[in-house]
């Protein structure tokens, strides 16, 4: 609750203030922004300790009796101009899909990458269809936008159980980058 | 532009203007004309009510709304999962028209600013979808985020209206949904964000996405609405979310339009959450 709290405080000041409507001083809409920011990183701490506990399996569940990967989850907050530094530069990630609602959810995953090829498995281990879309150019020049992502891969989270969530493996491949024509 | 699947949305562009045309959803066509305009906002000095000017708190648009811009350049990236069409109107008006794989709506994802500051009254920028169905003057919006309320144009249902605005006088909050209905037929727009909306014509909808006032309309901010990042003027991304259909259960999926819209705003309003987690050098056949 502790971790949840910031951001409680953040809204409740925001909505107090009728925040983002612009009808507050330009430095006071920055600051803001700034406490919700805390807010959201206050609440990554409690959203990855309770995916880490979802997510690892019990010695009872274990065949295999090698350590398992003890995973953490982190978010990219800068989507919104198609910029993410960890997806951008690493060669091989987990993408975990939570589902918040009450009902089957199937959602289009959409990440900024460099350059390359990616696969992507599903959590069956399945390879699932996947797609290289160009960023279109205007967002590239977004002032303040700071990354080498020129592409966003797609890939679609099927069938995501009420309150559940689903974890895809992507991986960047050796094959050629296909060109625009191709 | 189709992924020839049943349940696909569809567009179609212009390629001599780059413009949407018309759009296709639950296999029914509809025509559509979408631009971006902007409204010039009104300058006074404050001391009565008819020198407001317009600011953070009063959206107050002096004359017609202006075209951005006759055509767009575009690009056509079409794909196995997505297709998209990428506009640019001017160097701070562009969009990418977007339909996924067996997904029933049509994407508009707008992208505005940093709006230009080279005249005396600032700029409020509107997108205007114009169809052809007869909506006698009557539009929907979600004001409250729950129920769906009857708007008029130029009327209010308890006394004789005189409208001294008629773009702002018709204009109301649309929490995550603004619709038309004609007969049977049903075209709604839902949003991603809060949003002012109207329809000042039938078979029109139109919502502010961005603003730029030069004056304060001395409602006690004490300071424009010209907002900055990086030295620049505020940029703006977002997303409206295209449906068209019926309102009976005769749509191809058997559910009524309003349901698909109720679904829909579910899906994007409470989206899945994305994590990322390193795999710490493992191959999948390891982290498998």
């Amino acid at each position: 609750r502790v971790d949840l709290n910031v951001l409680r405080g953040a809204m409740g000041v925001m909505q107090h203030h009728d925040a983002v409507t612009g009808t507050e001083k330009e430095h006071v809409a920055q600051d803001y922004t700034r406490i919700l920011s805390q807010g959201l990183d206050e609440c990554e701490i409690i959203t990855n300790e309770a995916l880490r506990q979802l997510s690892s399996t019990t010695d009872q569940q274990r065949v295999d009796p090698e350590p398992s990967v003890v995973l953490n989850f982190t978010t990219c907050r800068l989507l919104n101009v198609s910029q993410c530094e960890f997806t951008e530069t690493q060669d091989t990630f987990v993408v975990t899909i939570y589902n918040p609602l009450s009902r089957l959810v199937t959602k289009f995953v959409r990440l900024p990458v460099q350059k390359s090829n990616y696969t992507v498995h599903d959590p069956n281990g399945d390879l699932i269809p996947s797609q290289l879309i160009p960023i279109a150019e205007p967002i590239l020049k977004i002032p303040g936008r700071q990354s080498e992502a020129v592409l966003e891969l797609v890939f679609q989270a099927k069938d995501i159980s009420p309150l559940g969530f689903k974890s895809y493996f992507v991986q960047k491949s050796a094959e050629k980058v296909p060109t625009q024509e191709e | 532009m189709s992924e020839n699947d049943i349940e696909d949305a569809e567009i179609q562009i212009n390629p001599a203007t780059g413009l949407v045309t018309q759009i296709t959803t639950n296999q029914r066509h509809l025509k559509l004309d979408q631009e971006f305009f902007y409204y010039k906002g009104f300058v006074g000095d404050n001391k009565k009510v008819t020198n407001r000017s317009s600011g953070a708190y009063i959206f107050r648009p002096t004359g017609e709304a202006v075209k951005v811009a006759e055509k767009a350049k575009f690009t056509l990236q079409k794909g196995f999962l997505v297709s998209e069409v990428h506009q640019q109107f001017n160097d701070w008006v562009s969009q990418i028209v977007r339909i996924y794989r067996n997904e029933n709506y049509v994407e508009f994802d707008w992208l505005i600013g940093p709006i230009p500051t080279d005249d005396a009254n600032g700029k409020e920028i509107i997108t205007r979808y114009k169809t052809s169905l007869n909506s006698d003057s009557v539009f929907y919006t979600d004001s409250n985020g729950r129920e769906l309320i009857k708007r008029v144009r130029n009327f209010r249902p308890t006394w004789k209206l005189k409208l001294q605005e008629p773009a702002a006088g018709n204009y109301y909050p649309v929490t995550s949904k603004i619709l038309l209905r004609s007969g049977q037929d049903e075209f709604a727009v839902l949003t991603d964000r809060a949003q002012g909306g109207s329809s000042l014509s039938d078979g029109e909808i139109e919502l502010m996405l961005h603003r730029e006032c030069l004056h304060d309309d001395s409602f006690g901010v004490g300071e424009a609405l010209v907002e900055k990042a990086f030295n620049k003027g505020l940029v703006a991304r977002g997303s409206h979310y295209l449906v068209y259909g019926s309102t009976s259960n005769t749509n191809p999926d058997g559910r009524s339009v309003a349901t698909q819209e109720r679904v829909l705003a579910q899906n994007k309003l409470l989206s899945a959450w994305t994590f990322l987690s390193s795999t710490q050098g493992l191959s999948f056949s390891e982290y498998k």
